[in-house]
């Protein structure tokens, strides 16, 4: 099973 | 007060249809340096930027930086009124809710005034730190449009792999399997037929097809697609807006559990 990761794990908010 | 004129109004046409499916609302923002976008995708998983670069316009007037919170599908709506050898303008003032598009033929015949109303989105900027990427990957826009449409018809994900070989692209469905494989080929007449392959180490990587034939609607803009990958990072796909700037996309890559 692939599970899909968040952009925001990777990108920080400001 | 702004006021933006791009002589080749057909590349603003062309942006949004890139990435009004992807994203729905977004905040233009616009300063010295250009007019930009950033903006993801209700799911999170994809993000997108764009840089119009301020020298890439005909004129270019910004007082003070500016923040225009746009629907992109009436945006796109209101461009679709443009010609295609439209000189498109965007206006827009402080302190009001609308923003106008002016749109004016070859000729100066004909001139069209499309005011549309601005709304308030709360975003904020992701910081996307610099990275190295352990294999890039640039190839014709219409060949990765031409894969991704193919390997979407067989199944969900694409796995993506670069080797000394050559990028592999994979998928898997409940009918079968696809491979394809693209080596390095390098056109010295076409440099734009080219497939160049820089690879620092081998990576592989799963993502979404929906997505990737999403950001295939960005082709129009360019000849030349550039895929950068890494482990543990998000794909970048880039595709460059001629002497202007870039559409960028990037895309979380989906793990194994």
């Amino acid at each position: 099973m692939t599970r899909q990761k968040s952009i925001l794990s990777f990108f920080q908010k400001p | 007060m702004l006021e933006l004129r791009l002589i080749q109004g057909s590349l603003l046409k062309k942006v949004l249809e890139a990435i009004k499916d992807l994203v729905t609302e977004a905040n233009f923002d616009c300063s010295a340096t250009g007019f930009s976008l950033q903006a993801m995708d209700s799911s999170h998983v994809a993000l997108v930027a764009l840089l119009l670069r301020s020298e890439g316009f005909d004129h270019y007037r910004c007082d003070r930086n500016l923040s225009m919170g746009i629907n992109l599908n009436n945006m796109s709506k209101m461009l679709r009124c443009a010609g295609p050898e439209d000189i498109i303008t965007i206006k827009g003032d402080d302190g009001t809710d609308t923003v106008t598009f002016m749109f004016e033929s070859q000729k100066q015949d004909k001139i069209s005034d499309f005011e549309m109303k601005l709304m308030d989105i709360d975003s904020e900027h992701l910081g996307i730190p610099d990275a190295e990427y352990q294999a890039i990957v640039r190839m014709p826009s219409a060949e990765f449009a031409r894969i991704c449409k193919d390997l979407g018809s067989i199944g969900d994900t694409v796995v993506i792999s670069v080797t000394k070989e050559g990028v592999k692209f994979f998928t898997r469905g409940d009918v079968g399997s696809a491979n394809i494989v693209c080596r390095q080929n390098t056109s010295v007449d076409k440099p734009e037929d080219s497939t160049v392959i820089e690879m620092n180490e081998p990576v592989s990587l799963t993502f979404a097809l929906r997505y990737m034939n999403s950001f295939t609607k960005a082709t129009t803009l360019s000849e030349v697609v550039t895929i950068s990958l890494s482990s543990e990072l998000p794909v970048v796909v880039e595709y460059k807006i001629a002497e202007m700037g870039y559409i960028r996309f990037y895309l979380a890559p989906k793990i194994e559990d």
